[in-house]
């Protein structure tokens, strides 16, 4: 038996519309620990990996380790029917083939349950290496959404350099080039706004701005996006998911031959 | 020429 609710629903809304549109389906995996889920984009260059941790929730029952394959434009949109302002509490037996999400308005004068079917779907867990990173950029999240959005509109790829001046966003199409430096910034009113880059090492890495600009749907969890680089390594994209966990994306870089 | 990396050169399967 399983049984999560989350006051905060919103959030769920929210993690859904983040990854629909780069994983098809995959397995939730609910332990002791949390709700969590890892997959890959359909052409194996992308991965991601969610945990909403079990403290995160008002109520977390999870009986037994259960693993819930789910259609995740189907689950996109049946939470979609969730006001932001629903708690909503996810429910499945043990061995059953649907699971329940159910909202409940602010006020408990609305309460709907929209049952789903679940999918077996084969997936292999990658472990993932803990890695030292050459250097890590914590930035506004409108701002990496912003500058994602513009490069795509002139070149496919963008480079992403941070030395000591900085980090530096490029691209190149046919009809030009483009750059775009962001400095460290701590100097602000709202510690959101900041621009924070620690670097070991200068690095310089070559990313497709289409998986770049997938992972930005993302933004509206949170205000800040870390990212995180290591030469020859995938780039780590990561948005925390209020207090409770996050949503890592990670990306292969475009190596030289 | 720059080639695209699969995630899978980069993470261990089980």
């Amino acid at each position: 038996m399983l049984e999560l609710r989350l006051v905060q629903g919103s959030l769920l809304k929210k993690v859904l519309e983040s990854v629909k549109d780069l994983v098809n389906d995959a397995n939730f995996d609910c332990s002791a620990t949390g709700f969590s889920l890892q997959a890959m984009d359909s052409s194996h260059v992308a991965l991601v990996a969610l945990l909403l941790r079990s403290e995160g929730f008002e109520h977390y029952r999870c009986d037994r380790n259960l693993s819930m394959g789910m259609n995740l434009n189907n689950m996109a949109k049946m939470l979609k029917c969730a006001g932001n302002d629903d708690i909503v509490t996810i429910k499945a037996d043990d061995g059953g083939d649907t699971v329940t999400f159910m909202f409940e308005s602010p006020t408990q004068d609305k309460i709907a349950d929209f049952e789903m079917k679940l999918m077996d779907i084969d997936s292999e867990h990658l472990g993932i290496p803990e890695a030292e990173f050459q250097a890590i950029v914590r930035m506004p999240s409108a701002e990496f959404a912003r500058i994602c959005k513009d490069l795509s509109s002139i070149g496919d790829t963008v480079v992403i350099s941070v030395t000591k001046e900085g980090v530096k966003f490029s691209t190149r199409g046919d009809i030009g080039t483009a750059n775009i430096v962001c400095r460290q910034n701590t100097t602000v009113d709202k510690p959101e706004d900041a621009t924070v880059i620690e670097m070991q090492e200068p690095v310089s890495l070559t990313f497709a701005l289409r998986y770049m600009n997938s992972f930005t749907k993302a933004t509206p969890l949170s205000n800040q996006v870390t990212i995180s680089l290591s030469s020859e390594l995938p780039v780590v994209v990561e948005y925390k998911v209020a207090e409770m966990g996050y949503i890592r994306f990670y990306l292969a870089p475009k190596l030289e031959e | 020429m720059q080639r695209q990396k699969s995630i899978l050169s980069f993470f261990q399967k089980p």
